[in-house]
C-alpha cells in the first residue's frame, strides 16, 4: 500500500495491481 | 507539403498573457483582482505504507486498539513473530445479490512493522485474498497469482482508508 | 486529382475502422498508468482540490457503501454547482458542504438531465466502445472489468475521445490520405453556433454551456472576428478561486483564471484537411477547432465529436 500525506482533510492510498498485462496504479481519494 | 497549405493555428488572442494584458488595457475593473490559477503540480509524494516514530510495541498496541474499534479479528501471533499481524475483516457492504451468489465477505490483509532506522518505524498492508464468512473454501486457492488479472484493488484501498483513519484519530 | 483525393479519402477511412475494430480497449491503455478515483463521501470542493492538483477535468467515483463505481465527476457536475448556487444565493452552507453523493440530487433540483455514461467491458473491440461513448454526452467512457474473486466492479480506465483520436493519429498512417476539405465533408458545426463577447456575465455563457450540452463558447468581437473561447473547464479555476459568488464577472475577466501553461486556442479553416487536423491531434493537447473565415471571422466549430463521428460513421 502507497499513501500520501493527509492535506486539506483528504486521505490519498494507492496500490499498483497488474490488470492483465498492465500495470495500473489505483489511487482513491477519501474523506479524513 | 502538410504544413505549407494548412492554415490551423493558435489564435493569439487566446494565449493568457496576450488576454490577460488585452483586458488590462481596456479597463475591465475585476481584471486588476483575478490571478491566473496556479496549476501546482504539486507532485504527490508516495510513502511506502504509513510511518511512525513511535515505539514499536506503542505501534503494534495502537493498531489491535484500531483494528479491535473497527471490528476486524486476527490470528494469536505467534510468539518468534511479533510484528507481523494477519487479519480478517467482514467487509460489510449492501450485496445486492444478483442470483444469490456467494460472494467472499472476509478479506484477509497482513500487516507488518519494518524498522527503517532507529526509531523511523513503518506500517505496511498488504492484501492477502478473500475468505467467505459462509465457510465455503475460496477459489483464490485455485487460482494462482499470476493468472489472477482481474483484482479491484477499491475494496483493499477503502479499508486500509478505515483503518489509518481509526489510527490517526486516536493518536 | 479530386476523383483520386475522394477515393483515397474513403478508403483511408475504411482502413481506419478496420483498424479501430480490430484493437480493443485495452489496447489503448499504456503499459503502466495511473488511475484516480475518488469515493462518493469526498466534499465536492475537495474534489476539485485533487482534480487540478492531479492536472485532470474528470475522475471516476466510487461508492464504498455498495462497494461499486458510482458514475464519472466531471465538469458538467460544477457547472450543475455553479447554476444552482446562481439560483440560490443563500445556500452557500449547502455548498460548501455537499459531496460528491450530492450530486445527483443538485442535477435533479435544477433539473438537468444526468450524465448517461455509458461503460464498456476493456475487452471489447475500440469500434465498439467509440460508438457507445458518441451515445453518451459526457465524451467519455469508463472501462468496466469484474474482480474475478469477488466478482466486484473494477474500474479500469477512462477513455475519452481525445485518447482514442490521439491512438488513432498515432498508429494510422491513413490519417495521411484523408486530403479533402473539412468544408466538404459536412462535419463542421455551423449553423446557431453559440456565441459571446468578452463582456457577457459568465453566468451566461455557463448557461449556454449547460443549456446546449456544449464544452466550449467562442469569443468575437463586435464584428464577429474571433478573440478566445470559454471551456467548460474554464469553470474549475471559477470555483477554485470562491469567486463563482461574483457571478457579475465577465467572461474575459473570468479567462483571467486560466493558467499559464494553457496553449491556446486553435483555429482552422474549411480549406484544411483532416490530414493536418489529425497532424495536430498527434503532437498537441487539442481538444476542438474553432473555424474561421480569411478575416479571422467565426464560421463555425469542428470538434472531436464531429471528427470521431466522421471516422466512424462518415462517407
Amino acid at each position: 500500500l502507497a499513501t500520501s500525506s493527509i492535506k486539506h482533510n483528504t486521505l490519498c492510498v494507492a496500490s499498483i495491481v497488474r490488470y492483465k498485462q498492465k500495470y495500473a496504479t489505483q489511487i482513491l481519494y477519501a474523506p479524513l | 507539403s502538410k504544413e505549407e497549405d494548412s492554415t490551423i493555428s493558435i489564435l493569439p488572442t487566446s494565449l493568457p498573457q496576450i488576454h490577460r494584458a488585452n483586458m488590462l488595457a481596456q479597463g475591465f475593473p475585476a481584471a486588476s483582482k483575478i490571478s491566473p490559477l496556479v496549476n501546482k503540480k504539486s507532485k504527490t509524494r508516495w510513502h511506502f505504507g504509513i510511518r511512525s516514530h513511535s515505539y514499536p510495541l506503542d505501534v503494534m498496541g495502537e493498531i489491535y486498539i484500531a483494528l479491535k474499534n473497527l471490528g476486524a479479528e486476527w490470528a494469536k501471533p505467534s510468539e518468534e513473530d511479533l510484528w507481523t499481524i494477519r487479519v480478517r475483516w467482514k467487509y460489510d457492504v449492501e450485496q445486492n445479490r444478483t442470483n444469490n451468489e456467494k460472494i467472499p465477505d472476509l478479506m484477509k490483509m497482513v500487516i507488518q512493522l519494518f524498522q527503517i532506522e532507529t526509531n523511523n518505524y513503518l506500517v505496511d498492508f498488504k492484501f492477502d485474498g478473500w475468505e467467505s464468512s459462509y465457510g465455503e473454501a475460496t477459489r483464490h486457492s485455485t487460482i494462482s497469482d499470476d493468472e489472477m488479472s482481474t483484482f479491484s484493488a477499491y475494496p483493499f484501498l477503502h479499508l486500509t482508508t478505515k483503518l489509518i483513519m481509526e489510527l490517526a484519530v486516536n493518536s | 486529382t479530386n476523383e483520386k483525393i475522394f477515393v483515397e479519402q474513403k478508403l483511408a477511412v475504411e482502413s481506419i475502422r478496420t483498424f479501430l475494430n480490430s484493437k480493443t480497449s485495452y489496447d489503448v491503455l499504456p503499459v503502466s498508468y495511473r488511475l484516480i478515483v475518488m469515493d462518493t463521501a469526498l466534499l465536492v470542493k475537495k474534489s476539485l482540490n485533487v482534480l487540478l492538483q492531479n492536472n485532470i477535468v474528470s475522475a471516476p467515483l466510487w461508492d464504498s457503501q455498495t462497494s461499486k463505481f458510482a458514475g464519472l465527476l466531471t465538469s458538467s457536475d460544477f457547472i450543475n454547482v455553479i447554476q444552482y448556487y446562481f439560483s440560490n444565493p443563500d445556500k452557500f452552507e449547502l455548498v460548501d458542504k455537499l459531496q460528491l453523493n450530492g450530486l445527483k440530487d443538485i442535477e435533479r433540483i435544477i433539473g438537468v438531465e444526468p450524465l448517461d455514461t455509458a461503460s464498456i467491458h476493456p475487452s471489447r473491440p475500440l469500434f465498439e466502445a467509440c460508438l457507445k461513448m458518441m451515445g453518451s454526452r459526457s465524451r467519455r467512457i469508463p472501462l468496466i472489468d469484474q474482480d474475478e474473486e469477488t466478482h466486484r466492479e473494477i474500474v479500469v480506465s477512462v477513455l475519452t475521445q481525445y485518447r482514442i483520436l490521439k491512438f488513432v493519429a498515432l498508429n494510422c498512417r491513413e490519417t495521411n490520405f484523408l486530403k479533402r476539405p473539412i468544408g466538404e465533408l459536412g462535419i463542421i458545426t455551423e449553423n446557431d453556433v453559440k456565441r459571446c463577447q468578452m463582456t457577457t456575465p459568465v453566468i451566461d455563457a455557463i448557461q449556454l454551456l449547460s443549456s446546449n450540452g456544449i464544452a466550449s463558447i467562442p469569443i468575437v468581437d463586435d464584428n464577429g472576428v474571433l478573440l478566445n473561447v470559454y471551456e467548460a473547464i474554464d469553470v474549475l479555476g471559477l470555483i477554485k478561486g470562491g469567486i463563482y459568488n461574483d457571478l457579475s464577472l465577465s467572461v474575459g475577466e473570468a479567462l483571467m483564471r486560466r493558467s499559464d501553461d494553457f496553449e491556446g486556442v486553435y483555429t482552422c479553416t474549411k480549406n484544411d484537411k483532416l490530414s493536418t487536423i489529425m497532424d495536430n491531434i498527434r503532437k498537441a493537447r487539442v481538444h476542438r477547432f474553432i473555424v474561421v473565415d480569411d478575416a479571422g471571422k467565426l464560421t463555425g466549430v469542428l470538434s472531436l465529436d464531429d471528427i470521431l463521428r466522421y471516422i466512424l460513421l462518415g462517407e
